[in-house]
């Protein structure tokens, strides 16, 4: 369905955006390593079934290599930074103080409790889903405590945050046409749409008109 | 409603 393709393609957008930004600019400035890390750990924990070649699609196979190999390549990017940078990459580091323990391991509980089959694959999945709905919480909270941020990294976690709150239709329009009610997607999906909704007003208010991105 | 184990989505 249409929601569906606009949040896939959104998705891949985000990242398109942040590739550039990093290939460009050579500079990872207000872009938090331990949130592209989280990526790699979600994709890696959520596309196992990869692995069981009971593949759904060719789109949905190739999609999932194509996000676990660019986050992948982001954190290598990022690290070569260290070298080509070292003023960038110490700023960053600096910036890039959240501690991840305090997600993982929440994370981790909660998919031993809430999962649909206590499967080693459907553990992870599960993993997956509830740590990507806070993955971007050391981004945010990197943004929060700079107060600005370049104008192209806001569009990277406008397009990421868009492609999560566009799969709730999608989930809405699922449920009347194939009666299919994916509770732990809709639930982490909601909830890592509302992690977003601050970033969703403010990026509104002041990047959509022109002004740049800083916190009141 | 059904909850299917197929992740079709990604």
């Amino acid at each position: 369905n249409i929601f569906r393709i606009l949040a896939d393609l959104s998705h891949l957008a985000s990242i398109v955006i942040l590739l550039e930004t990093i290939r460009k600019a050579r500079q990872i400035d207000g872009i938090s390593l331990k949130t592209q890390i989280l990526y790699v750990l979600v994709f890696c924990t959520r596309y196992l079934d990869l692995l069981t070649f009971r593949w759904t699609s060719l789109y949905n196979t190739l999609m999932k290599f194509f996000f676990i190999g660019t986050s992948v390549y982001v954190v290598k990017l990022m690290q070569d930074c260290k070298l080509t940078n070292p003023v960038s990459y110490k700023d960053m580091m600096f910036r890039d103080t959240f501690q991840i323990k305090y997600l993982l391991g929440p994370c981790a509980l909660l998919a031993l409790v809430f999962n649909y089959k206590f499967t080693v694959l459907e553990l992870c999945w599960s993993f997956s889903i509830w740590l990507e709905s806070v993955a971007i919480l050391p981004q945010l909270f990197m943004l929060s405590r700079s107060g600005k941020a370049s104008t192209l990294t806001t569009h990277y976690i406008f397009a990421l945050g868009l492609y999560r709150a566009l799969y709730i239709p999608n989930w809405i329009w699922r449920y009347y046409s194939e009666n299919r009610l994916e509770k732990l997607s809709i639930f982490t999906g909601l909830l890592q749409t509302a992690l977003y909704s601050d970033f969703f007003y403010i990026y509104y208010r002041k990047v959509m008109k022109g002004r740049g991105f800083e916190l009141p | 409603t059904t909850t299917p184990l197929e992740h079709d989505e990604l």
